[in-house]
């Protein structure tokens, strides 16, 4: 598989912090995304959109990525979210 | 489904279009029609209604709704034509709370099935969930699913799927069982009533496809009228199906129905087979010549093709009728003798398939129904477990989508059929 951009990962990391699935930077300092965090966040991305979980920015979740799309993260809070397992 | 945490405390809930989309090709009351709709879905399931109302002092609408461009005076700005579409507010006392935005720069539609624009009845549906307290879902059939999943049918007999209804009724708690068709008829109608055009889609996840082909790398799935495309990725193009002419440029009007279809390895030709002819494609456009006989390859007279794959292990064409196969050279341009022969050859494989096709990595798939058997590349024992369910593994569909309950007579013998469509008048 090919490696994924310099720019896809930028446009991926921007992503997934705005859908809720990395926390917002830091107001006051640089923060650096390690990649453990990068691919668990990946994979709960993943998971939510039904794809194969990877962990890797592969092509089938860099399309997912560019899918149209309600603007509200998929991720809330943790304090706002309740979720329900049936 | 996944909740917020907040909801409306009353069960009558205000509403108001504050601005309308200003290059829609849909009108004001249309769109009024649309909203009015989208928020009876929810109600409908949870005895809540839904008034429209204009602002007043004292007074604001709980649901604002807005087409707003770029940055708009909240979090979250619009990026223009595609990315994010829309968002709601969720439930509570501020007064942005149940408000709800949509991308003025999208291209909103409603009805059209050709992909030109995003269906705005199915989007509001999505936001007002989310304005009555609703979070994202990753259940494949939810409407509250965060990705754009094309039109959602017939605004007045729209029903929330499963997940969402349970959602919904979590908070608020069920309604009084009426049909949404009744309950309709009950609640309170915008100022004038809605005029739609009724577009019937066939559904792809009931599988029993007219045709499959995997035409340089993407799987074509052909339905009647329609098809849908299916990227290498594992993504579909849309989940809106594409109109059959509009896409092959040259195919007669009156040919609704492609009975199998394959890309021929030796030029790149794309060939689709109805009755007993074919055309023939390069890229979108008929060559001419066509339509041609299927006798050219080996058939006898009037005879149709059920299926048409080439193998790769041999470049040969095999075109399958029933429980038989023919075989094609295309390296000499003639059928091969001796045909037709038993279809057993591919041990497990059903008879009369609805198509079969070489995926990308080699293995060969039987479709037929809702099912496909996996034959691993040059092999011709169907792999253990066969059949699967096409549905969640080709078409994004949910596992649990059951079986039709009759299958669809076989192919064979075929008997004239007569295929209706309804325009957009309704005549």
């Amino acid at each position: 598989a090919l490696e994924p951009s310099a720019q896809d990962v930028s446009l991926s990391v921007d992503w997934l912090t705005r859908y809720g699935y990395l926390p917002p930077p830091h107001p006051a300092q640089a923060q650096l995304q390690s990649p453990e965090q990068l691919r668990d966040a990946i994979k709960i991305m993943q998971r939510f959109a039904g794809l194969k979980e990877t962990g890797l920015m592969d092509e089938a979740t860099l399309s997912t990525m560019k899918k149209p799309r309600c603007s509200l993260p998929d991720v809330l809070g943790v304090a706002g979210l309740v979720r329900r397992r049936r | 489904y996944a909740l917020t945490g907040s909801f409306w405390k009353k069960k009558k809930l205000f509403w108001w279009v504050q601005s309308f989309p200003q290059s829609s090709a849909l009108s004001q009351d249309t769109v009024r029609s649309l909203m009015y709709y989208a928020l009876n879905a929810w109600g409908t399931e949870v005895g809540m209604t839904f008034e429209e109302a204009e602002p007043r002092a004292g007074m604001e609408p709980e649901l604002l709704i807005d087409f707003a461009r770029a940055y708009h005076k909240d979090s979250y700005p619009f990026d223009g034509p595609g990315g994010t579409l829309a968002h709601a507010f969720f439930p509570g006392d501020h007064p942005i709370s149940g408000d709800t935005h949509f991308d003025d720069e999208e291209v909103w539609t409603f009805g059209a099935s050709d992909g030109s624009g995003t269906d705005l009845f199915a989007v509001a549906v999505h936001e007002f969930g989310h304005a009555l307290g609703l979070a994202h879902s990753s259940a494949p059939d939810s409407i509250m699913r965060p990705f754009y999943q094309g039109p959602a049918g017939d605004p007045s007999k729209y029903q929330l799927p499963h997940d969402d209804r349970e959602g919904i009724q979590q908070l608020y708690g069920k309604g009084p069982n009426l049909s949404p068709g009744l309950l309709i008829h009950l609640l309170p109608h915008p100022l004038l009533p809605p005029v739609f055009p009724t577009i019937l889609i066939p559904d792809r996840c009931s599988g029993h496809f007219d045709a499959i082909a995997n035409i340089r790398g993407e799987v074509f799935f052909f339905k009647g009228p329609w098809f849908w495309r299916l990227q290498p990725s594992g993504q579909l193009v849309s989940s809106r199906p594409a109109k059959l002419h509009r896409f092959w440029e040259g195919l007669p009007e009156h040919v609704v129905t492609v009975n199998a279809a394959y890309s021929r390895p030796s030029d790149g030709r794309i060939l689709l087979f109805s009755g007993d002819q074919f055309w023939v494609f390069q890229d979108r456009k008929l060559e001419a010549g066509s339509p041609k006989l299927v006798t050219e390859l080996g058939l006898p007279p009037k005879e149709t093709v059920d299926a048409v794959f080439s193998w790769p292990q041999n470049g040969k064409t095999y075109l399958i009728r029933g429980e038989h196969y023919w075989r094609y050279d295309e390296a000499v341009q003639s059928p091969d003798p001796g045909y037709p022969k038993s279809l057993n050859l591919w041990e497990g494989a059903p008879s009369a398939p609805d198509d079969v096709t070489i995926g990308n990595k080699g293995d060969t798939f039987f479709f037929k129904g809702t099912q496909y058997w996996r034959f691993a590349p040059g092999s011709v024992v169907a792999e253990p477990g066969s059949p699967f369910h096409m549905g969640p593994d080709w078409l994004d569909c949910p596992a649990s989508a059951p079986d039709p309950p009759a299958p669809r007579p076989s192919k064979s013998p075929r008997v004239p059929e007569c295929h209706c469509e309804i325009n957009q008048a309704g005549s």
